[in-house]
């Protein structure tokens, strides 16, 4: 999956991979003082591509608000709401919208389903449906934080570290190994990144196709950019 | 702060009383739901962070439900209890740079009245010759009662005292009313509900931001004031007219990635400013680090005009590059000092320092914290001061604030922002004057006891030291006391001093004293155990907080060891909880609130997704 952490303000993005093997869980939001949960679950492609390069991408999430006592399982099939002991369940291919008093869900049609949880978080997962005769790939999710501000500070996991901002400096810029993707030297967290021009896609607008999002890419999973390494933020269940 | 139309605010007075430095200060607030249905109606408010909460109050319906101090872990075992059970709308607790917010919602019935009373009560700190006292006030509209006033009794004399507003106009300047007498002060401020408009008929109001109050007292005596009530002391200790001591100061600035851009361009503009306030007789040396570490010179210089101007032309050009090791910049600065020191280069009667600015954690060389903090203990040997100053909120500001209180020093937040370059001189000022090293300040063992720390490593003008303990014997007439200091001449004076008589010296107030020697010796004596909760060796470090723990508890301060928990009239176990922040929680809430503040019109998006 490719991680972006969008900074309109600087008019600039960061971007970085996260590989693993299939079935690892990450985690990519936690904040124990509102109780928020949210981690990810990553699949394969079907067969190894033909460059040989295994590709992961998510494809359930878990998501969790303990104080709300609200609790919900996304994949690429249905979603799943636990709250107050009442079990809904939702197919993507039924659009529906649920407004209870403390989440609100809208379900696009096969394509997106928005959440508001209460006080705390907005965010929007992204069905990417694939030919279901795809030789390789097969569909997947995309996760994105709308308004993450009434977090508190203590918010962490691979996306939930970035909520407070990030400082960096970029500058030594270079020729890179391709030459529309230069290279250049990022000062953040107190460290020295190799760093590439490249962009990546954000689909929320266009769901099939995306719109290209120039970003510094940082490289071996995010290693500088992240707290820890991405082993840092594995789990062993989606709750 | 509440459902406009409906509701009505009825009242909003502020009333602040000082007695001797120590101020208590009560907000009360009164709101009447006018409305045919329940309306929720919150209270909120700030207050100094180095003040304590000591009550909280809501009266609903002529039942006052009033807060409780509790230990911070049993309050929040109920608080969490409460939220599981899905009850509870309020944890209280947020922050600013000088401020804290307290804020509480209730829901209020149809005609019914509301009344919030809040206590906090702190010891004002002289800085730079006067105190301040700061009152924050954000009424969200036009209040039909809206009064400030303050009184404030020193009975050393007032020599001066101003009070001003950021929100006052012309219109408002008049309303300010000051009365000083020697030994008292009264000042007040109340608009009427017309004059808090910011034009007739419309709404909102101008009363938004900080009521502040600045005054110093006299100090006749060089030996400083004692103030006897109900069995404890205080003594204030500020002498004037003492020569101040010149200093030796190495600079030991992070050059680090981090600090690039503004960071590195207000260090810059701070360090040239800091450079031209340097004193003839003073020396000094710049050292620059990020992975290596370089010095501009390889000795102190002395702060000749010449020297100043090479430095300055040196400063400029620092520019950021690679990581952070402070381990070794911080001990080449201490070999700088002490080579000098041992060539006889600098003066016999002056006092060596280290200013050290950084904005992160130690990333290379040496970064084990403790390691550090031994290396550079034993590096000084108690031979000099270490000040740390955290930019911004990426530092490790404990391991600062740690590694400087173990080396006679002090570490200060500098925040990110505008006035970050005036941050930096504004502490530079405070501790470039020190006028006496190692004071030490003694009483009759057989007469006092439970004694607040009474050594200080260095006294700086416009500063003051206190010190309070109770007194073993009620009735003493004369209580002597010795203070001894090293200057640039040796300070020894000895003296005796006796209880006032409150009752001539404020004949109609004579009663105000009460309880505040013994609260202003409580607060000091917490402080202090907090800050030793935070150094030493572990069994100190516990002992240390469960005495202060103990005595938050006694005297019902909410502390950061402490909650104050007050259960709402919906239900028993829905509590609300006041909290003080730790500075660590400060500074996380710092991040946070800058990011929200500064939150641009397109919020950044974080997302992960596949191609």
């Amino acid at each position: 999956p490719h991680f972006m952490i969008e900074l309109p303000d600087k008019n600039d993005a960061l971007c970085f991979n996260i590989n693993d093997k299939p079935g690892t869980i990450f985690n990519l939001v936690r904040d124990p003082v509102s109780g928020i949960l949210v981690n990810g679950q990553i699949i394969g492609d079907k067969k190894i591509p033909p460059d040989g390069v295994i590709n992961t991408y998510f494809y359930r999430f878990g998501i969790t608000h303990w104080t709300l006592g609200v609790r919900l399982e996304v994949n690429t099939e249905f979603i799943t709401v636990y709250q107050g002991g009442e079990r809904i369940k939702l197919l993507w291919s039924a659009p529906s919208s649920l407004k209870g008093p403390n989440v609100d869900m809208v379900l696009t049609k096969d394509r997106s389903l928005m959440v508001t949880l209460k006080d705390s978080v907005k965010f929007v997962i992204l069905l990417h449906k694939v030919w279901e005769k795809h030789p390789y790939h097969r569909d997947y999710l995309g996760f994105y934080t709308l308004d993450s501000h009434l977090l508190s500070p203590s918010a962490h996991g691979l996306l939930g570290q970035f909520y407070h901002g990030i400082e960096y400096e970029v500058s030594d810029l270079r020729p890179g190994e391709v030459p529309e993707r230069p290279d250049a030297t990022m000062f953040v967290k107190g460290q020295q990144l190799n760093v590439t021009r490249g962009w990546q896609r954000d689909f929320r607008n266009d769901v099939k196709n995306g719109e290209n999002v120039p970003c510094w890419f940082i490289h071996n999973n995010g290693t500088g950019i992240i707290d820890g390494d991405a082993s840092d933020y594995i789990v062993s269940g989606l709750f | 702060n509440a459902d406009v139309g409906t509701v009505e605010v009825h009242s909003f007075t502020v009333d602040c009383a000082v007695r001797s430095r120590f101020a208590r200060t009560i907000m009360t607030s009164t709101a009447i739901n006018k409305g045919n249905a329940a309306r929720e109606i919150s209270f909120e408010v700030e207050l100094p962070k180095t003040a304590f909460i000591s009550n909280f109050s809501m009266e609903i319906e002529e039942q006052v439900y009033v807060g409780q101090v509790k230990e911070k872990e049993k309050a929040k075992q109920q608080y969490d209890k409460a939220v599981s059970a899905g009850k509870t709308a309020g944890l209280v607790k947020a922050s600013g740079r000088k401020m804290e917010k307290f804020s509480v919602s209730v829901n209020i019935a149809s005609n019914s009245k509301v009344t919030f009373v809040m206590t906090y009560e702190e010891l004002l700190q002289r800085t730079l010759g006067q105190y301040e006292i700061v009152i924050r006030v954000k009424p969200k509209e036009p209040v039909q009662e809206f009064k400030i006033v303050s009184n404030i009794f020193e009975p050393q004399g007032i020599s001066y005292i101003d009070a001003h507003a950021t929100f006052l106009t012309n219109d408002l300047l008049p309303l300010v009313e000051k009365t000083v007498t020697d030994k008292k002060a009264h000042i007040s401020f109340s608009p009427t509900i017309e004059q808090q408009r910011k034009c007739p008929d419309c709404p909102g109001t101008i009363i938004d931001g900080d009521f502040i109050i600045k005054y110093d007292v006299n100090r006749d005596k060089n030996l400083g004031d004692i103030q006897i009530a109900n069995g404890y002391f205080v003594h204030f200790f500020a002498p004037k007219d003492l020569t101040r001591l010149p200093k030796n100061v190495v600079f030991v600035i992070d050059r680090s990635g981090s600090m690039s851009g503004t960071k590195m361009q207000q260090t810059r503009e701070a360090m040239i400013k800091i450079l031209e306030d340097l004193h003839p007789e003073d020396h000094f040396g710049i050292i620059k680090f990020d992975s290596s570490v370089d010095s501009w010179r390889n000795s102190l210089s002395l702060a000749t005009e010449e020297n100043i101007s090479e430095a300055m032309a040196y400063v400029k050009k620092i520019a950021h590059r690679g990581s952070t090791n402070i381990n070794a910049a911080v001990l080449k600065a201490v070999d700088m000092l002490v080579t000098d020191r041992e060539a006889k280069r600098l003066p016999e009667k002056s006092i060596d320092m280290i200013i050290l600015l950084t904005d992160g954690d130690p990333t290379t060389g040496e970064t084990r914290i403790p390691v550090i903090q031994e290396n550079v203990r034993n590096a000084i040997g108690g031979n000099m001061s270490l000040y740390g100053l955290g930019f911004g909120n990426d530092v490790d500001y404990g391991f600062l604030d740690v590694m400087s209180r173990e080396n006679k020093g002090l570490a200060r937040r500098i925040y990110t922002g505008a006035d970050a370059a005036l941050q930096l001189q504004g502490f530079y000022d405070e501790v470039s004057s020190p006028l006496l090293l190692d004071v030490d300040l003694r009483y009759p063992d057989n007469a006092v006891e439970s004694l607040t720390t009474n050594h200080f490593s260095q006294l700086f003008n416009g500063s003051e030291i206190i010190v309070a303990g109770r007194l073993t014997d009620n009735d003493i007439d004369n209580f002597p006391v010795e203070v001894y200091g090293q200057g640039f001449e040796d300070f020894s004076e000895i003296g005796q001093f006796s209880a006032v008589d409150w009752s001539v010296m404020y004949p109609e107030d004579d009663y105000i004293f009460g309880d505040f020697t013994e609260r202003l010796w409580a607060y000091l004596t917490i402080q202090q155990l907090l800050e030793k909760s935070k150094t030493g060796a572990a069994d100190e470090k516990a002992n240390a907080t469960a005495k202060a723990l103990d005595m938050s508890l006694q005297y019902s301060f909410v502390t950061p060891l402490t909650s104050m928990v007050v259960t709402k009239p919906e239900a028993d176990d829905s509590p609300m909880i006041a909290d003080k922040l730790t500075e660590e929680q400060r500074q996380q809430a710092e991040r946070s609130g800058g990011v929200s503040y500064y939150r641009p019109s397109t919020p950044p998006t974080y997302f992960v997704d596949g191609d």
